[in-house]
């Protein structure tokens, strides 16, 4: 057993964690520090630094990974799964240990038979008997079964003499359902009354502890297995060097071949040509521009049109067409 | 750097995890001394490089220059130290290992 602050946690514990404010120490029991963290996340701190300060390797392993409850209430029970799917096969389980906060409590005080003797004589209630004592029990169940699983093991419980955090060596049967490849523990503390669980607050909520050797680490690039999450080529989930795939590739593929009317810069009309006569003629510009505006002609394709313009343009160099007045006024510029 | 030796030394490099984005799921530490090896490996070559025997011969060879195109020995690391990492898995249940060869101790030509 191991004594440890109550403290009041937000479920995010982990993201307090992330938040790198550094755990208030535990000074005993009564100690509720101001920034919530869960004994789970206090716990793993306090390896992490006895490794980072000392090299002790945690548990004679070099892995340590902690599983948090999930609470269901199931027929008015309180009752605490671990998911621990996410363990690699390379990592072989040295101890499991089951870390949970209790603290003793009476069943409901009797009432004793109460005659009144005198008027002011008050009822006695019987001295509480003894403390209750409590059994863990645990079953473990695949992913998918909707059963209580199957009984992995029982351990009755001695009641603590006040509220105080204890820790079991549940290695076998957390290496039994492993082995069974059922990887959904759940965990009840059963004390036959009706369970004071329901109002333990969930920063008293049990967790596991599993001490591993991964056999994997000392691969040249084991910190990638764990610690990569992204990869170059995940984004596109492509195949690297694989082309990405037309319908896969969320951007638009643009048509190189304009579809619609362009606004270029020719001028409207030009695709008139008068008839082509022998030879090429040097149009004047009058002959070419009988009147200053011209009404739009509808438009031909762009392919005919660039012919026509081409051949325009091969004739003779086109000149814009002003009114007499900007004529003078360009001549006196 | 300008000032660091020629020859094949540790050079100091710190490594901080949010350089390298994975912050958001390393909890602690947030960056370590990782180091890294760099400089010449010619011939002839001073013992604190701690050369294998194949690297002294390798860098003969080179010297003697019979054989062409053969490369000078690398300046690699020699011996290197763990790093404990907690951090949150997939599942964000936190885990802490302990990563072999994560730093830099000695270098030498290889």
């Amino acid at each position: 057993s191991h004594m440890a602050p109550a403290r009041s946690s937000s479920p995010e514990a982990s993201e307090n964690l992330l938040g790198h404010k550094d755990p208030p120490h535990s000074q005993g029991n009564t100690a509720s520090a101001p920034e919530a963290q869960d004994m789970l996340s206090v716990h793993m701190l306090r390896l992490y630094e006895k490794y980072s300060r000392r090299g002790a390797r945690p548990g004679g392993g070099n892995t340590v990974r902690s599983f948090r409850a999930r609470l269901e209430m199931i027929d008015q029970k309180a009752m605490y799964f671990f998911n621990l799917t996410s363990m690699q096969d390379s990592e072989m389980i040295l101890t499991a240990t089951f870390h949970f906060y209790s603290e003793p409590w009476w069943p409901r005080a009797r009432e004793a038979p109460c005659k009144q003797r005198a008027k002011n004589a008050s009822c006695r209630l019987l001295p509480p008997g003894l403390p209750t004592r409590q059994h863990l029990v645990f079953h473990s169940l695949s992913q998918n079964t909707a059963t209580h699983g199957l009984l992995r093991g029982a351990m009755a419980l001695t009641p603590p003499p006040k509220g105080l955090w204890q820790a079991k060596d549940i290695s076998p049967i957390v290496k039994a359902a492993r082995r069974d490849g059922e990887l959904l523990l759940s965990a009840q503390l059963e004390s036959g009354e009706k369970d004071p669980e329901v109002s333990r607050p969930n920063h008293q909520a049990p967790y596991i502890l599993i001490y591993a050797n991964d056999l994997a680490i000392s691969e040249p690039n084991s910190v990638a297995v764990t610690l990569q999450r992204y990869d170059p080529f995940q984004a596109g989930d492509t195949e690297p060097g694989a082309a990405p795939n037309s319908s896969v590739d969320p951007r638009v593929r643009r048509a190189t071949q304009a579809t619609g009317p362009l606004q270029d810069n020719e001028l409207p009309g030009l695709d008139e040509r008068p008839a082509h006569t022998s030879h090429t003629q040097h149009y004047h510009k009058h002959e070419l521009w009988p009147s200053p505006f011209r009404a739009l002609k509808p438009r031909v394709g762009r392919k005919d049109r660039r012919k026509k313009g081409q051949d325009v343009f091969l004739a003779s160099s086109q000149v814009l067409n002003f009114d007499e007045q900007t004529m003078q006024k360009a001549r006196r510029k | 750097q300008w000032d660091e030796p020629r020859v094949c030394s540790r050079r100091y490099l710190k490594v901080d995890f949010a350089d390298i984005g994975w912050n958001e799921w390393i909890i602690s530490p947030k960056s370590f001394d990782a180091y890294y090896c760099a400089g010449a490996c010619e011939f002839p070559m001073p013992k604190i490089v701690r050369p294998s025997n194949h690297a002294t011969i390798q860098s003969i060879v080179r010297a003697v220059g019979i054989i062409p195109g053969i490369p000078e020995p690398c300046c690699v690391p020699d011996k290197m130290n763990s790093l404990g990492v907690l951090f949150l898995d997939e599942n964000r249940n936190v885990v802490l290992k302990v990563y072999p060869n994560m730093s830099v101790e000695t270098c030498a030509c290889r």
